[in-house]
């Protein structure tokens, strides 16, 4: 049973991850939180794209990358995020 | 499939944005940041140095426009400015540019006006403009962010490129745009120009082109012509990359001659000289031609798909010396050489027999320099810095020819400087064409 994401310590990790594509935005009507599996495999994607090692957790090489200047447009392009699998 | 770098290789993975079906883009800078180190010209500069990057990669040109409406629009803005992607004041989003597919926004760049926008400074202070506009444009042609840790279009900022004049794109950019446009064929290969556009570091401020120094100008007194063109009823003298023009009232309009390439806009800028220009009668058009290719104007912006080869009108590779359309017979003539060709514009496709030995052929020394058509249907030929006037029925040469150019059109009085002599090792006169257009010789598929 996915276990939901624990919101105090990844906030600004799932804000990040959601803005530039590597996890679809919350569900507004049901208002459901991501999975922290879900969070999980983003945070490998987005450690696989910027060639850092995939941990699959916000470790401190993942927070400087998610703290550094940037270009405001998605990385994963809406129309290229996974499949999700019922 | 997931991204990732098993993707990488795939074949059209960072086209995310579809492309211009155009490759004439036109750009502007429409707003500016309000506290900024740079000056606009720099600003301008660097944008029009990082649109340059990929025009030397793919058969891209791009102009600057003066006008509200312009392909590429770029604009320095703040937090929430309506677009869905709000900016946070320093740090964090730097800037964001739309795909050419977005429907309503193709085109727009933004920066983020609260950074600290810089130019050649260190690493660790401020934002490097012209770094981020290089990644930004990469962006407005359809590219979207690369995992490559050498690919401008990697999302983070990492700090300056290096010289504006002498970045080229790493070969995965090269080779992503070219998926999109295709390689160089058939276009100039514009080497970094020779006076740069940018100005030097603060401390040592240099003017924009319009405000070079006399000196770097050719004389319109004393030299000879590339080129003449009636257009619109007003006359252009063309020498190297400058012109002159003249109004329908035949006066100059200054003194001091204008870059071509700033007003042609989608002439190259390497451009060294144009050999013939003229205005097609079927449909106003402005033809310009210079070695082997030719590029057609609508007013002053180059139309889509040129330059095109000149044996598209059937004339040799090597081009024309002069060329005019003559309203006696609305034909076009093309001069070569001893040898003439005439051409059917209505028809689009040169008359029977082209070429022929040329009809000016012992009245006046050949190759001329060029020929004008005037508003009466009247001839001119130009060869040095001289003029002859023809019947305009007959092409027959007036009597009292040759005459000064330069006192007659020029505007040019008193006594006037001989005509250089021969080279006798030294350089007697600039050499006002510049670099010489490269072309890389192909076969054009259609």
């Amino acid at each position: 049973r996915p276990v939901p994401t624990p919101a105090d310590e990844s906030g600004e990790v799932v804000a990040w991850l959601t803005q530039y594509g590597y996890l679809p935005l919350a569900d507004p009507v049901t208002g459901q939180l991501q999975t922290w599996e879900a969070v999980t495999s983003a945070i490998r994607v987005m450690q696989r794209f910027a060639g850092i090692p995939e941990t699959g957790i916000p470790d401190d090489a993942t927070l400087a990358l998610i703290r550094m200047p940037r270009c405001s447009l998605p990385d994963v392009l809406p129309e290229k995020l996974p499949e999700r699998k019922n | 499939g997931r991204p990732g770098p098993k993707r990488r290789k795939s074949r059209g993975r960072r086209s995310a944005g579809l492309a211009w079906t155009k490759r004439n883009i036109s750009w502007k800078v429409k707003t500016y940041p309000r506290e900024a180190r740079l000056s606009r010209e720099t600003i301008r500069a660097l944008t029009h140095y990082a649109l340059k990057v990929w025009s030397e990669a793919a058969p891209l040109t791009f102009h600057e426009v003066g006008g509200p409406s312009a392909d590429v629009s770029v604009e320095f803005l703040r937090l929430d400015h309506q677009d869905g992607y709000p900016f946070d004041g320093p740090g964090g989003m730097v800037a964001h540019a739309f795909f050419p597919g977005d429907p309503q926004r193709a085109g727009h760049v933004h920066f983020d006006s609260d950074e600290d926008w810089t130019f050649r400074s260190p690493g660790d202070y401020g934002t490097d403009l012209f770094a981020v506009a290089v990644h930004e444009f990469g962006h407005s042609l359809g590219l979207a962010h690369s995992p490559s840790k050498r690919s401008i279009m990697r999302p983070y900022y990492q700090g300056p490129v290096g010289d504006p004049l002498q970045y080229q794109l790493q070969a995965d950019d090269r080779v992503d745009i070219q998926r999109l446009y295709g390689s160089r064929v058939l276009h100039s290969t514009e080497k970094p120009e020779a006076s740069s556009l940018l100005p030097d570091p603060p401390s040592l401020p240099r003017d924009f082109p319009a405000l070079r120094s006399e000196k770097e100008f050719p004389d319109r007194c004393s030299s000879s012509l590339d080129a003449v063109a009636q257009i619109r009823g007003e006359t252009f003298f063309f020498k190297g990359q400058y012109f002159w023009r003249l109004t329908h009232g035949r006066h100059l309009t200054s003194l001091r001659p204008a870059l071509s390439a700033a007003f042609w806009r989608g002439l190259p800028r390497s451009l060294g000289k144009v050999d013939a220009v003229y205005e097609r009668h079927t449909d106003h058009r402005i033809l310009f031609f210079s070695g082997p290719l030719y590029w057609v104007f609508k007013d002053n912006g180059v139309e889509e798909g040129y330059p095109r080869p000149v044996t598209d009108f059937g004339l040799p590779q090597g081009g024309v010396d002069a060329a005019f359309s003559w309203p006696h017979d609305r034909k076009t003539y093309f001069f070569k050489g001893g040898l003439q060709w005439s051409y059917d514009e209505a028809a689009g496709r040169m008359d029977e027999g082209s070429p022929t030995p040329t009809a000016l052929g012992g009245q006046l020394p050949t190759p001329v320099d060029d020929m004008l058509s005037g508003s009466d249907g009247e001839v001119y030929a130009f060869k040095g810095r001289q003029y002859w006037k023809l019947e305009w029925h007959s092409l027959k040469l007036e009597p009292g020819y040759p005459r000064s150019i330069a006192r007659d059109w020029l505007d040019c009085t008193g006594e006037l400087s001989p005509p250089p002599s021969a080279p006798t090792g030294a350089k007697l006169q600039p050499d006002w064409r510049g670099p010489p257009l490269e072309v890389e010789r192909c076969v054009c598929p259609s």
